[in-house]
């Protein structure tokens, strides 16, 4: 479901250049559950930004579920992430203006989900991740671990065939942890692919595949031992 | 040089109350190092909010260094948080427009510190934590952990004798914490005090108290046994 082949990303900050990514190569088939570890600043975010479609490459070849993204227009690309994606970013990046509930609907907004059944659906997303006291908090009427489970929340509403959760747990207790890790390994038994950032080991151990980057380049791609 | 009394902290949403601290009593003393544990929507962040004159609590006492802060003004309670306390927030609180350099010489600017001088320590300070060479980038131009240690650097940068940190190495990878958790040592042996909310049990260790948190009350608060 993606094939990234020699990626390249560089930022240009006046005249100095930063290469973020200098040469990612990786694939992930449909239904696979990946895990992506490494130090801080080595690309991790980067590259799930442009697996998600929300940034391109400078260099290199990038197909979701067969289409080379950069062939497709803004409408369709849009489209395509719609409904093969679901991202929680490691900022969350929630509407500050909106409830949970609101924010948890919007993928299905897009879709052009009723507005009865985007209700349904977002109210059991966050009963599911335990919010059900929350729904109508602003994302800054809530804790950090709240708002993480929005993300999450929102990002399993419409059970994609791709989950991208960038350090999905990172604010999260123990407890909360291991009940978000339930709901995504309920959704890897569906058959969707799941990528996950982390740089918790214990949350790495679930995934049958580790992906380990350093320096803007995957430096080893191995099976899970545990599996 | 924190005493917390039969805190309350209620929210009001509507006609909705909701009770995010229930009756929080604790101290801290000068040069102590505690760890505050708990559930996510425990009431962690909001003490931590109230123990750093962010907010004021519903009810109860809070003494910061011996005053009162219900009876400061507004200008006192600045400049007595500007002079006693470092804050690491959980979401990083970075002005988004600014380069790292200049958010980390914030505090310094506030308390009147000549350019020169707050120029060398932002930048020693960012040498500290391992970002020499983003010094200039702004936030959005750096990975979660490198906005993450930005944020401490900062909070660290005038060795206050109160540093409140709220999940300081979250975003953080096992090597990056270490080194992070190595400053929080050298500050502490200074004979400065250190507050760190985290819900990592190996970065809990290093503190010598371990307060735990349950639905906005305190429901332990024991020395940690490995010292
Ligand atoms: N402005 C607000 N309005 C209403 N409720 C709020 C507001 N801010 C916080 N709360 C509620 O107060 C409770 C405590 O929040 P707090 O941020 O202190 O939790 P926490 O222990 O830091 O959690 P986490 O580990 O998830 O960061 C939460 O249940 C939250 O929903
Ligand atoms: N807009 C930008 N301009 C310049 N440099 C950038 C920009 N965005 C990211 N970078 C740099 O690219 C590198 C990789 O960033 P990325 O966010 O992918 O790291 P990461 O592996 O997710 O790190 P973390 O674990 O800290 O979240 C970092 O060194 C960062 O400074
Ligand atoms: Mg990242
Ligand atoms: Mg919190």
């Amino acid at each position: 479901i993606v094939f990234m082949e020699h990626i390249q990303k560089t930022y240009w900050m006046g005249q100095q250049a930063f290469p973020a990514l200098r040469d990612v190569s990786l694939s992930v088939a449909a239904g696979e559950y990946v895990a992506i570890i490494g130090p801080s600043g080595s690309g991790k975010s980067t590259t799930m930004h442009i697996m998600g479609c929300l940034d391109t490459p400078s260099a290199g070849l990038y197909q979701l579920d067969g289409y080379d993204v950069s062939k497709l227009s803004d409408d369709d690309l849009a489209l395509l992430r719609n409904q093969k994606i679901g991202f929680v970013f490691q900022s969350f990046n929630l509407l500050s203006r909106t409830s949970a509930i609101e924010n948890v609907e919007l993928p299905m907004l897009y879709a052009g989900v009723p507005a009865k059944v985007r209700h349904q659906r977002a109210q059991d997303a966050l009963v599911q991740v335990g919010l059900e006291s929350r729904m109508h908090h602003k994302p800054n009427e809530l804790s950090g671990g709240q708002q993480q489970r929005v993300a999450i929340a929102r990002a399993l509403v419409t059970h994609p065939a791709l989950i991208l959760a960038d350090e999905p747990t990172g604010a999260l207790d123990s407890q909360s942890t291991e009940e978000i890790m339930g709901l995504f390994q309920n959704l890897h038994d569906q058959g969707n692919a799941i990528v996950m950032v982390t740089h918790e080991l214990d949350v790495a151990h679930h995934a049958h595949r580790i992906i380990s980057f350093k320096d803007g380049v995957v430096q080893s791609d191995v099976p899970n031992p545990d599996f």
